[in-house]
């Protein structure tokens, strides 16, 4: 463990929250795309099943517990509770072209041709990509929320601590996860433009983040 | 081997 990693599960952990709470306290998902908070439920569900298998640390399985708590909660405001908030219009991304490759990707590229192993790598491939939905979206009605826009940043941060928890990580340990790191650059990057947009019109603008 | 399949990352 190093600071890089612990801030970045913090950050993720902060983003999650905000997303939940800017839900449960608005009492509306508008703006927010249900398709996305699916995929990240699906990505820990995939990811965590080693719950069962292997024990890590206490730290490990209270952030995986609270991870998955609030992703599962998260969706059931969107679909159960607030669901006449939802905005299925606009939440039109097509799933079926992330889950597809995804699935076949992991199936080719693997550590080990087993059902768990199967399953971690599909989550860590389809982490990458399951904010483009929400992305989608935004880039559809033309503006986000800046609340929405906070919980975007947060998810981005987390990602680029991330990295350089990966760089410290190869320099300190030698350690080197070639598909985490690998697939955490690629959805580092889906972030570097909504980043930019954050910087220069959220912090600088009146509230809500409109695209070009 | 076990040290490979260990995920202690989240």
């Amino acid at each position: 463990m190093n600071i890089f990693r612990l801030s970045g599960d913090v950050c993720h952990l902060i983003a999650i929250i905000i997303l939940f709470l800017k839900i449960w306290r608005s009492k509306s998902c508008a703006g927010i795309s249900g398709k996305s908070q699916v995929l990240f439920a699906l990505v820990f569900t995939t990811r965590y099943l080693d719950l069962f298998t292997s024990y890590i640390s206490a730290y490990n399985t209270v952030m995986k517990v609270v991870y998955l708590l609030l992703a599962y909660s998260t969706v059931g405001l969107i679909f159960f509770r607030f669901r006449n908030s939802y905005d299925s219009e606009s939440d039109s991304f097509r799933v079926e072209f992330l889950l597809v490759p995804v699935a076949g990707l992991s199936f080719l590229e693997n550590y080990a041709f087993t059902p768990l192993e199967i399953l971690w790598t599909f989550s860590i491939y389809l982490e990458s990509v399951a904010i483009l939905p929400q992305l989608f979206m935004i880039t559809k009605t033309g503006e986000a929320e800046s609340i929405t826009a906070h919980y975007l940043l947060f998810l981005g941060l987390y990602r680029a601590l991330y990295l350089a928890n990966w760089l410290w990580r190869f320099h300190t340990e030698g350690f080197y996860d070639q598909i985490a790191v690998v697939s955490g650059v690629v959805q580092t990057i889906f972030y570097c433009d909504f980043f930019y947009l954050y910087f220069t019109r959220v912090l600088r603008g009146s509230g809500k983040m409109s695209l070009p | 081997d076990e040290d490979v399949l260990q995920k202690d990352e989240l």
